[in-house]
């Protein structure tokens, strides 16, 4: 772990509990490799050891008795400070539905999202309408509609046409006139390099004006995660993130790189593929998990 | 020509930024930074000069056991593709299905995802795009059943592969993990030998988790090689070097985008040089 890393480091050092700047550095640079194992992008761990250096190289903690649990405890602060704040609520309008816009790169949980978050709503006494806005994806509005029916919401679909947009705008329409307090559109998988595609989401963005727009990222995401979420966030002003997939053994480094790029909070965590595996965020618990 | 730069600390952090980013992991950046600093510390190099060095050892590398698809001395070949969620599984099998068909091969496609919302549609969907035959079970069938059934009717057809398809999991998932080897045992119980091929497909976005994939799927499936899918992105999939190296697995295709013609066989070449533009 790297608090046993830290002690054996600054043990074999100095006897006397007090530390020189050059140990310390020693010190900073295995937390600096911790990160990078974690998969947190290089250019967000160099930022993020630049405050933790300061802190670090202060003389309370190069004289403290302990310091390699002084280093682990300001990284740990830093930390839960950089991952907070916490804000679980989807900001629900009173008068007007609220529309809940899900973007993000293919297959990072998005369709499977809007399920979890009907349930979650459904638990309020809320039926959100879903709209397909995937026209891309073979059998896409297919998984919305089944997601729909074992939900029990209504979903609008469009098979038409190939516009995303014009599916959109009409899924709000029908939920102004049905009285939907929700409505969540579930878009396409893009790279954010696509220019076409992200100039789609724009443009549904700028039609729709959804309230809360909730970029979707795969837990296992490595360096591109710093690409991929800043591309998200310059070209639609996220609301919010929702991390994908932590079920599984991903430190989850890119939760740190997304929340420092975007900086919008991280709303939800996805623990599972059933409906009812999406958690509110807690940095407390992800700071451990990318600190091992 | 730009002016060679001084081979010191600054240089070896901006080199280490550059193999991070390809995530390659901490390991093998360390690995290279450290040659470097032996070989050239206190000299002046150009960085591109010594990145081009770099990119010649992985191109090495990566050319040893560069295999292609197995061939199944008689009857059809089988190949199972296995990988976690999302990661490009159901739309890999459209491509290389299309590939093969478009070489006069004939095929029939397993759709082992029994559980996921519109899987079956999805795969069929597919099926019909190419034109081939697809053995489907009922939601919630057991995926093992209908991979038994797809090679029965290869076999029956006298078809030249059967590709089956299965749900995404995670390796960390000990049950699915368990089911993925009873899937293995009846395909080589209805054809010995069977499959000959069984294809890991990653998401070249993955970090470093992939190296417990590629640990856990080859552990429960028996891998023989990978999909690099959605390398068309900006993430470059380094990833697959430290695979390569402790597991000896190959990638044998990369995903280049989501239509059917979009996938190429591995070239270790272009991925070399890739990594570092
Ligand atoms: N284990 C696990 N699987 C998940 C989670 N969220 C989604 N999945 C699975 O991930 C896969 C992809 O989910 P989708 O909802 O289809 O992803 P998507 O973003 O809509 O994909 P595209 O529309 O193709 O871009 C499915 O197999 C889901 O069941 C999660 O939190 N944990
Ligand atoms: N850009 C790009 N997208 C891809 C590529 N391969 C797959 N995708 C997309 O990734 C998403 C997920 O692909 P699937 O084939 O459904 O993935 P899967 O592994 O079968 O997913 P599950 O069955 O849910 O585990 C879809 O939107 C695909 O179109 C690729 O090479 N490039
Ligand atoms: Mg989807
Ligand atoms: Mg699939």
């Amino acid at each position: 772990s790297l608090s046993e890393g830290l002690q054996s480091a600054f043990k074999s050092l100095s006897g006397k509990g007090k530390l020189t700047e050059g140990n310390m550095r020693d010190g900073l640079k295995i937390v600096e490799q911790s990160l990078l194992e974690s998969d947190v992008s290089y250019s967000v761990v160099k930022e993020f050891m630049a405050h933790v250096s300061e802190k670090a190289l202060g003389k309370r903690v190069l004289l403290s008795l302990r310091p390699h649990e002084e280093l682990v405890r300001i990284v740990h602060e830093e930390l839960i400070e950089t991952l907070g704040p916490v804000d679980p609520s989807l900001h629900l309008k009173a008068d007007r539905p609220t529309v809940l816009m899900l973007c993000g790169l293919q297959g990072s949980g998005k369709t499977t999202t809007c399920g979890k978050l009907t349930q979650m709503l459904r638990e309020q006494q809320i039926e959100p309408l879903l709209v397909a806005a995937d026209l891309q994806r073979p059998a896409a509005i297919e998984q919305l509609k089944i997601i729909g029916e074992q939900l029990g919401v209504p979903v609008h679909t469009e098979t038409d046409h190939q516009d995303p947009v014009k599916v959109c705008q009409n899924g709000v329409d029908r939920a102004r006139r049905d009285g939907n307090r929700v409505v969540i559109l579930d878009t396409a998988g893009r790279l954010a390099i696509d220019e076409e595609l992200m100039a789609q989401l724009k443009r549904i963005d700028k039609k729709v004006g959804p309230d809360q727009v909730y970029l979707v990222v795969d837990g296992m995401t490595g360096q591109d995660a710093v690409n991929s979420a800043g591309a998200f966030n310059d070209a639609l002003e996220l609301d919010g993130v929702v991390m994908t997939k932590l079920d599984g053994d991903a430190r989850g480094g890119a939760l740190l790189s997304v929340k420092q790029v975007t900086g919008v909070p991280i709303k939800f965590i996805g623990t599972g593929e059933r409906f009812d595996a999406l958690e509110p965020f807690r940095p407390e618990g992800m700071a451990g998990r990318i600190l091992q | 020509k730009s002016e060679g730069r001084l081979v010191d600390e600054e240089f070896l952090d901006e080199l280490f930024a550059r193999l991070i980013r390809t995530d390659m992991g901490t390991g093998p950046a360390n690995k290279i930074r450290d040659e470097v600093a032996k070989q050239y510390r206190g000299r002046v190099v150009q960085l591109e000069e010594v990145v081009a060095t770099i990119t010649t050892e992985i191109r090495e590398q990566l050319r040893q056991d560069h295999g292609g698809l197995a061939k199944a001395d008689s009857g059809p070949t089988v190949i199972l593709v296995v990988g976690v969620n999302g990661s490009g599984k159901t739309t890999s099998i459209g491509k290389l299905a299309n590939h093969l068909r478009s070489g006069g091969h004939s095929l029939v496609l397993g759709a082992g995802d029994t559980f996921r919302a519109a899987a079956v549609e999805q795969l069929t969907i597919w099926a019909g795009r190419i034109g081939c035959e697809i053995v489907t079970g009922k939601s919630g069938a057991d995926p093992a059943s209908v991979a038994f059934q797809c090679v029965d009717k290869a076999m029956e057809t006298g078809a030249d592969y059967a590709i089956i398809d299965t749900a995404g999991r995670l390796q960390t998932q000990s049950n699915l993990m368990q089911e993925l080897q009873k899937i293995r045992k009846v395909i080589d119980k209805r054809l010995p030998g069977a499959p000959h091929e069984v294809l890991l497909v990653l998401d070249a976005t993955a970090g470093q988790n992939a190296i417990s994939q590629a640990k856990g799927f080859s552990a429960a499936a028996a891998c023989t090689g990978i999909v690099l899918a959605k390398l068309d992105g900006s993430a470059k999939g380094g990833v697959v070097l430290p695979i390569h190296e402790q597991f000896q697995l190959p990638v044998k295709f990369v995903g280049l985008g989501e239509g059917l013609d979009d996938m190429a066989a591995f070239d270790p070449d272009s991925f070399a040089e890739a990594l570092f533009q």
